[in-house]
C-alpha cells in the first residue's frame, strides 16, 4: 500500500468489505442493508467499488465491540462515543468499529446506523472531520431527517483523494448556508420569544440582541421532529406558540417540543379550503392577534382569539399590502413593521402608514 | 483549572477527558511541558473553532453542552 502520512488514500479502487458481526437491536437484513447504502453514498461520488467478501477479511471490515476491544480506543457504553474507524491501510486500516451498547435504529431516532457507517467509512478512506456542521465529516452525530444528501463539502474533499465518480452525471451536494452570502433566500421566518428565526434546508439561522454572530445550527437539533426545507412560520406569541408549515402540514411547538397531536392538517385546523395545498408565508400581528397566511397572491386572515377565519377572505395582497409584490416567501412582524421576503429582497411595511418604506438584501440581519 | 468558569469537577472532568480524547491534550503536554493553562485554553479554542462556537478558550456553556453530544470516537485533531 503506498500511503502517504498526511494524505492517506487507497491505492486500488475495488474494494472489499466484510461483516464481522451484528448488533443485538436490528435484523441481521436491515445491518447489511444500511451497510449496502452507506458504501453507495461513497462510491456514487467517486470511482471506488466496494464487493461484499464472506469467507475472509475485506480491506473495510465492520464489526460492533463492547467497551475495551483491544486497539486502545474503549468504548464507553451508551452515548457519547458513537464509533471510530482507521485510515485506509492494511490490517486494521480502513476497518469501522461500532459501539455494541448504543441502540443502532434504522429511523430518525438515535443512532440512526446508516448515518454513522457513512460517517466512519469516510475516515475508512482517508478523510478526517469537517468544521461544517453541514457536512457528514462535522464530528458530532447531527442525522436527523431520512432525507440524507451528502454535503457538497464531502463530496469535493472525497474527490481529491480518488476523483470524480464515472457517471457521466456528476452528483451534486447540499450545501450549507452562509448568512453573508448575497442573494440568500428562506423557506421561512419567524420570530421566537424575542429572537428571529430564518429557515433554510434542515439549518437554521438564529439572530437576537445578546448574540453578535449569528447562530447557524440544524433546525434537528431543537426540534427532531420538524422536517427540512419548511414552508412557513410563525409566532402565535398569546399562546407562546410556533407553528412551522409544510406541504399542508401545520405542527406547534412550544419551547423545545412539538406539540402532541401535530402534524394536523391545515384544512381542519385553520379552516382552508381543500384548494389550499401550502402556506407561502404567515405572520400573527401581535397587537390584534391577527394571523395573515399568503398563499400565491392571496391572503388569508385568521382570528387567533376566536380560532377562526375572518369572513371576506381570501383577497388580493397587492390591494392590502401594496409594495411587496404579488408574491411572499416569508413574512414577520417586528416593532410596527411587517418584513416581506421575496427571493433575496425585503421590504418593510409600515402597519401603521400601509406602504412600504424600505427595501433591501434579505442577509441584512446577520450583521455581515 | 483556572480557565474554567465556574469549576465544577464534573466539568472540569469532562472538557479534559473530551480534550485528551479528541484533541491529544495528554500527548503534547508530556511533549513540551507549555504550562497546563494555555495548553489548556489553546485546545479548548481548537475545539471551539471547529464547533463553530464562540472562540473564548473557556468551558462556558455552550462549549460543554457540545462536549456532551453524542459523536464520532475519532480524533478531530490527528489524521
Amino acid at each position: 500500500q503506498a500511503i502517504t502520512y498526511d494524505n492517506p488514500r487507497w491505492t486500488k479502487t475495488d474494494l472489499t468489505y466484510s461483516i464481522l458481526n451484528y448488533t443485538p437491536y436490528l435484523s441481521r437484513a436491515v445491518v447489511e442493508e444500511s451497510f449496502e447504502k452507506a458504501f453507495q453514498v461513497w462510491s456514487s461520488v467517486t470511482p471506488l467499488t466496494f464487493t461484499r467478501v464472506y469467507d475472509e477479511d475485506g480491506d473495510i471490515v465492520l464489526a460492533f465491540y463492547r467497551g475495551d476491544h483491544d486497539d486502545n480506543n474503549p468504548f464507553d457504553g451508551p452515548n457519547y462515543g458513537l464509533a471510530h474507524a482507521f485510515q485506509p491501510g492494511p490490517g486494521i486500516g480502513g476497518d469501522v468499529h461500532f459501539d455494541l451498547d448504543e441502540r443502532w435504529t434504522d429511523t430518525s431516532e438515535n443512532f440512526n446506523l446508516f448515518y454513522v457507517a457513512t460517517h466512519e467509512l469516510g475516515h475508512s478512506l482517508g478523510l478526517t472531520h469537517s468544521s461544517d456542521i453541514g457536512a457528514l465529516m462535522f464530528p458530532s452525530y447531527t442525522w436527523y431527517t431520512d432525507d440524507f444528501v451528502l454535503n457538497q463539502e464531502d463530496i469535493n474533499r472525497i474527490q481529491a483523494l480518488y476523483g470524480p465518480s464515472p457517471n457521466p452525471i456528476q452528483p451534486t451536494g447540499a450545501t450549507t448556508p452562509q448568512p453573508c452570502e448575497s442573494g440568500l433566500n428562506f423557506d421561512a421566518i419567524t420570530t421566537f420569544r424575542g429572537e428571529v428565526m430564518f429557515f433554510k434546508g434542515r439549518f437554521y439561522i438564529r439572530v437576537n440582541r445578546f448574540m453578535a454572530e449569528p447562530e447557524l445550527n440544524l433546525i434537528g437539533i431543537l426540534w427532531p421532529n420538524l422536517p427540512g426545507k419548511l414552508d412557513a412560520a410563525y409566532e402565535a406569541s398569546i399562546i407562546d406558540e410556533v407553528r412551522f408549515f409544510k406541504g399542508d402540514k401545520v405542527w406547534a411547538v412550544r419551547t423545545r417540543s412539538v406539540l402532541s397531536g401535530f402534524p394536523v392538517d391545515i384544512h381542519s385546523y385553520f379552516g382552508f379550503p381543500t384548494s389550499v395545498t401550502h402556506i407561502d408565508a404567515a405572520v400573527c400581528e401581535e397587537e390584534t392577534g391577527k394571523t395573515y397566511f399568503f398563499v400565491d397572491d392571496m391572503y388569508w386572515r385568521y382570528d387567533e382569539y376566536r380560532r377562526s377565519m375572518d369572513p371576506g377572505y381570501p383577497k388580493l395582497i397587492t390591494e392590502d399590502f401594496p409594495g411587496v409584490g404579488n408574491k411572499v416567501d416569508d413574512v414577520f412582524q417586528k416593532d410596527g413593521y411587517f418584513y416581506f421576503f421575496h427571493e433575496s429582497n425585503q421590504y418593510r411595511f409600515n402597519l401603521q402608514t400601509r406602504v412600504v418604506d424600505a427595501s433591501r438584501d434579505s442577509n441584512t440581519w446577520f450583521n455581515c | 483549572f483556572p480557565v474554567f468558569e465556574e469549576g465544577h469537577r464534573q466539568d472540569v472532568e469532562t472538557t479534559w477527558k473530551y480534550l485528551e480524547n479528541y484533541y491529544n491534550l495528554n500527548k503534547d503536554t508530556a511533549g513540551n511541558n507549555p504550562s497546563g493553562k494555555e495548553l489548556m485554553a489553546t485546545k479548548l479554542k481548537q475545539m471551539q473553532q471547529l464547533f463553530g462556537l464562540k472562540v473564548t478558550g473557556k468551558s462556558d456553556s455552550q462549549t460543554l453542552s457540545a462536549m456532551r453530544k453524542p459523536r464520532c470516537g475519532v480524533s478531530d485533531v490527528t489524521p
